[in-house]
């Protein structure tokens, strides 16, 4: 591999070192004092592991489908769903309508925060392609099993009701006013889970000495996200007016945030708001404004294999944006973009078996006798000339020694 | 729409900056 100024051409790496400790690695104490702590849900490091039953790599790529197929829903189809949705409403209904596509149900990162006073540690899933932050909370109609106890207004201070009439209320997508004046709202999810309450505000405490007095979140009270998640709630990073987010910049200026998300199950990253200086490393790329007004968007314009840049016309790429999404494991091409990588991975990888595909991942192979192996380096190249090189963890999906795959998938379609 | 998913994500800083409307990445951020 080249060293010094020029890019990595390959990356030559030790197989056991794509493989996940079974202990965890705790970071380094945090400059960042108002760091919260990031982990893998379902790593060595997440205070769910001792649960076990975590699902297979499958099962994660076949939930992470579910995910981007309701992004894309919810892109081609809002007009009608919030049609439907106001039709429920004006034949004045009980049940509130299901709000299909907010996609929330494969999110993987975890962080503890702190809610009510005094603070209850909770851990909640952290989500960039959602709004509205919610918690499991009493009193509960029908709750799934959690690693914490469940929150309980009645054991805060400083909880209140948000009313049916207030700004906050009206800030929330999915809510709607019940006759009792209780702001409510009614989230489903892409795999038919859900979660509905009311919404409310209390402190929040981030991180030591870091509290957002006033947090408005979703108080669950019936609530099923499927067989697998023990998390307490999910938190929203996205754009929405009452994503984390938007709150802190609401009280203390600025709504910039910064995370790394850890490269093993086992390793921790973090989660940071405010003002921090970013790295001196750090490379710059314009956010864009996309059809999803509340998601982020990045202008992505080409990809380069082992040094050389792929013939892909950047109009492939500009039919239907970019989203970036902490929630979706596997990133997704357009099919003339994917096919471009796939071929250019492949040629370099002629000198391995290929395994079975999994899943969503068709390009699959059996390092099995190997103790290090040689891929080719991967970047991808923005709008402006910005160019990210990916590591090795960032180009393979590991599942096992023997079925490691290209960690990108197509679309399937050449016009979203 | 294409996605950007966490398994690219991994290792690096990713900045939001809203209030200058830019994302940045710094490799190495969980160190």
């Amino acid at each position: 591999a080249a060293e010094g100024s020029e890019p990595k051409k390959w990356h030559v790496v030790s197989v056991s070192s794509l493989l996940p400790s079974t202990a965890c690695t705790a970071a380094k104490a945090a400059s960042k004092s108002s760091a919260l702590r990031v982990v893998h849900r379902h790593g060595p490091c997440s205070p769910l592991h001792a649960r076990g039953d975590a699902p297979s790599h499958a099962e994660i790529l076949e939930r992470d489908q579910d995910r981007v197929d309701s992004i894309r829903r919810r892109i081609a189809g809002a007009s009608a769903i919030i049609s439907d949705a106001d039709r429920v409403a004006d034949s004045k209904t009980v049940s509130l309508p299901a709000r299909w596509g907010i996609p929330l149900d494969t999110t993987n990162y975890i962080t503890t925060v702190g809610l009510g006073t005094p603070p209850r540690n909770l851990s909640v899933e952290i989500d960039t392609g959602s709004d509205l932050s919610w918690v499991q909370c009493k009193p509960c109609a029908r709750c799934y099993e959690q690693q914490d106890p469940l929150y309980d207004p009645a054991q805060s201070s400083t909880h209140s009701a948000v009313p049916c009439g207030s700004r906050e209320c009206q800030k929330v997508e999915a809510q709607r006013c019940a006759a009792d004046d209780k702001c409510r709202y009614d989230i489903t999810y892409a795999d038919k889970s859900h979660t509905n309450g009311t919404v409310v505000r209390d402190a929040l405490t981030l991180a030591v000495s870091h509290a957002l007095p006033g947090f408005v979140f979703g108080c669950g009270h019936d609530n099923d996200m499927g067989p697998y998640d023990k998390i307490d709630g999910i938190f929203g990073l996205n754009r929405g007016k009452v994503s984390l987010p938007s709150q802190v910049a609401a009280r203390y200026g600025g709504a910039g945030f910064s995370y790394c998300l850890p490269s093993s199950p086992s390793a921790e990253g973090y989660l940071a708001f405010g003002g921090a200086a970013p790295p001196p490393n750090a490379q710059f790329t314009e956010m864009v404004n996309g059809a999803e007004p509340s998601s982020y968007y990045l202008d992505l314009v080409g990809i380069k294999v082992a040094g050389r840049e792929l013939e892909i016309p950047p109009a492939v790429f500009a039919a239907g944006g970019t989203i970036i999404d902490t929630g979706s494991v596997i990133s997704r091409l357009p099919p003339r973009a994917y096919a471009a990588l796939r071929s250019a991975f492949v040629r370099s990888m002629a000198a391995y078996r290929r395994a079975p595909a999994l899943s969503l991942l068709d390009t699959c192979y059996n390092f099995t006798g190997h103790t290090r192996v040689r891929i080719p380096s991967a970047a991808l190249v923005f709008a402006g000339g910005t160019t990210v090189s990916l590591n090795a963890r960032g180009l393979l999906f590991v599942s096992t020694v023997s079925q490691t795959c290209l960690g990108f998938a197509s679309t399937g379609d050449e016009t979203t | 729409v294409n996605i950007l998913g966490n398994t690219q994500q991994k290792t690096f800083t990713v900045i939001y900056d809203v209030d200058k409307k830019r994302i940045g990445f710094g490799a190495k951020g969980c160190n």
